[in-house]
């Protein structure tokens, strides 16, 4: 049973989520066909449209605008990468993007960017795929990445720690409640976490390679 | 790696003051 407070937290962060999605013009964007170059600056545009879009959304997670400004920065540095994982797990899994997720899946893997990264993680996006997450679930865990307590540099982990977890109760309790029968699924999702944490440090090499080559 | 996280904190402060709301 969720309390009333809950149930509005709830609808906040799913207010918030559904309104900072990925342009639309992205979508069609991709239909255009572009050389190697322009491809370049298309993912790196992108990356940088998908932090913009998560700063918003972490914005309007209840409680968030009253932690300390240098935390806020140092929550959102430290889980930028991880959290555009998690969209973008979103994106692949459910086909946004007005269907042309393949169209972006091929643009991603003739990027350059050396396969040891990209296989696992679309192997990532499939594993996640397969929890046949809701899009709560996909809100609610982006906010729980978000509001990690063991970043660097916060100083007041302790009022982070409090936040995040009122958001793992919330995803705790809707975990029993769309998967019933599977009362494994919050600790997989959890477990998930583990992973991002994973590819957040590989991230920084495969960019680095990305950029050299 | 120090130069792309200084170009990701650059986006988040800018972000964090509202440059990018409607």
């Amino acid at each position: 049973e969720f309390t009333q407070e809950e149930i509005q937290l709830l609808q906040y962060v799913m207010e918030s989520y559904n309104k900072n999605r990925l342009p639309q013009d992205l979508a069609s964007k991709l239909v255009d066909n572009l050389s190697t170059d322009d491809n370049f600056v298309f993912l790196t545009t992108m990356a940088t449209s998908h932090v913009q879009i998560l700063v918003e959304f972490t914005k309007k997670i209840p409680g968030f605008q009253t932690l300390d400004h240098e935390d806020q920065i140092a929550l959102l540095k430290g889980s930028a990468v991880e959290a555009m994982f998690l969209r973008s797990a979103e994106l692949f899994n459910k086909k946004l993007l007005d269907g042309h997720t393949d169209v972006l899946e091929g643009r991603i893997r003739n990027s350059g960017i050396s396969h040891e990264y990209i296989n696992p993680m679309f192997s990532f996006y499939k594993s996640l795929g397969e929890l046949k997450m809701t899009e709560e679930e996909y809100a609610l865990l982006t906010a729980v990445v978000i509001l990690t307590p063991d970043r660097q540099y916060i100083k007041d982990k302790e009022s982070v720690e409090k936040l995040q977890e009122s958001f793992l109760h919330i995803l705790e309790k809707l975990c029993k409640q769309h998967h019933p029968n599977n009362p494994q699924h919050f600790a997989r999702l959890l477990g998930r976490l583990t992973e991002l944490r994973t590819f957040s440090h590989h991230h920084t090499d495969m960019v680095m390679s990305w950029r050299v080559s | 790696s120090s130069g792309s996280n200084i170009g990701l904190e650059a986006i988040i402060r800018k972000a964090l003051m509202g440059k990018y709301d409607e």
